[in-house]
């Protein structure tokens, strides 16, 4: 079974703003 | 074809052209009976030599008391094979002749015997008569020797002296470090010492001859170490060895810039030991010789690579620096071959990953070689903290 790459936009940044990588 | 290498290329050790190394060097004479009295630049004892046409040099203040020094700079290391002194007499002098040859090794700062020619030796010298030496321990200290009879050559009379004649070890010179060092010189002095007082009275009846000298000869080759064929003037005069074999220096006497992958070794017959170059997978063109990286190699290999470039690290510049791994579709001397570890920013704890599998450390619930998917029983999550939930 191929796992989907991890998908950056399915994250929630609200609390997490500074580890957004700046390409998401 | 060049003398220093096998038609195949194959290193192979070379002697430099046997010269006359005194050839135009302006002597130096001194004369020092009654404080040092100088001459210098006397060229007529250097230059071709004519038996027609004669030139003879004796000192100013007359030859039968006193003692000079002619003393000849050779302007870099040679290897001396003979000394031969040319005189202006056409028969043995009637005067006893004590003359010493000296050299020196360190441009004219100190000086050492290397023969005596008296027919007095014990008296002159304190030394037996003798044209051999004993023990190898004895090769290297001046022998003492009657002069008589000498070579008469047309023009005069030739007293030559042999640098290796009756040395035990000469026919092993090439693995003779002793007698390498024994033949080199970078000066040499001949002296004429103060005649005896017996021959000062002699009776006047005695026909003088007066040492005259016409010609001063240095045989040997630049000291290149096996390593050059040839030896050529620079812009200043100075003889310097067109060093082979990766060597580098006045006498080809250490290894060129980057060939430190073994000790510098002089060439012999059987061994050319040519400086072998560090192996760096073409990602750098510095390195440093280490003994104990030799050493620990069984004597094989010691150069260390120096800053490796291409994100590559290691001796030989072989691995790939932390963050990079290694691309094996890419030779290992290729630019390329390290790439980024490409680590997932979330899914990877930092942005290391092995350097030759490329495999990044990945979080828990997170897998692949880049730690970018979730494992199998494990889906994505929203918090950034935890990608991977069960």
């Amino acid at each position: 079974e191929v796992m989907p790459t991890l998908d950056m936009a399915l994250f929630d940044w609200t609390d997490y703003e500074d580890m957004k990588p700046v390409d998401t | 074809h060049d003398p220093c290498y096998y038609l195949d290329g194959r290193p192979r050790h070379c002697l430099s052209e046997f010269i006359n190394a005194a050839y135009g060097i302006p002597a130096n004479a001194s004369y020092s009976l009654q404080g040092p009295d100088y001459d210098s630049n006397i060229t007529t004892l250097t230059d071709l030599h004519n038996p027609h046409n004669l030139t003879c040099w004796m000192a100013h203040k007359g030859p039968d008391a006193g003692e000079w020094v002619l003393t000849l700079p050779l302007g870099r290391r040679f290897e001396v094979t003979y000394i031969s002194l040319q005189f202006c007499q056409q028969g043995e002098p009637s005067d006893p002749i004590s003359i010493s040859i000296l050299k020196s090794m360190d441009f004219g700062r100190t000086w050492r015997p290397m023969q005596h020619y008296s027919s007095d030796c014990q008296g002159k010298f304190g030394l037996p008569s003798q044209t051999v030496a004993q023990t190898r321990h004895q090769e290297t200290e001046p022998l003492c020797s009657d002069p008589r009879p000498l070579q008469k050559q047309r023009g005069g009379m030739v007293l030559a002296f042999s640098t290796l004649d009756g040395r035990p070890s000469s026919p092993d010179f090439d693995h003779s470090h002793t007698l390498q060092d024994w033949v080199t010189a970078t000066d040499i002095r001949v002296v004429f010492h103060q005649v005896s007082i017996e021959a000062k009275v002699a009776p006047p009846s005695a026909v003088r001859a007066p040492l005259a000298l016409s010609d001063l000869q240095v045989g040997g080759r630049c000291k290149c170490n096996g390593h050059a064929s040839r030896c050529r003037r620079d812009d200043t005069g100075q003889a310097v060895c067109i060093c082979e074999h990766h060597t580098a220096g006045p006498d080809c006497d250490v290894c060129e810039d980057f060939y430190c992958d073994r000790p510098w070794h002089r060439a012999t017959p059987t061994h050319p030991n040519p400086c072998v170059a560090c192996e760096c997978n073409g990602h750098s063109n510095k390195c440093r010789f280490s003994m104990e990286v030799f050493q620990q190699s069984g004597r094989r290999s010691g150069g260390v690579c120096q800053k490796c470039r291409h994100h590559t690290a290691g001796r030989h510049c072989q691995y790939c620096q932390n963050g990079y791994t290694r691309d094996n579709s890419k030779p290992q001397n290729h630019r390329k071959a390290c790439q980024p570890c490409q680590c997932h920013p979330l899914g990877a704890v930092g942005r290391w990953c092995n350097q030759t599998s490329g495999q990044c450390l990945c979080r828990e619930g997170v897998t692949g070689l880049r730690c970018n998917r979730c494992a199998p029983g494990y889906k994505q999550g929203k918090s950034p903290l935890r990608p991977c939930i069960r």
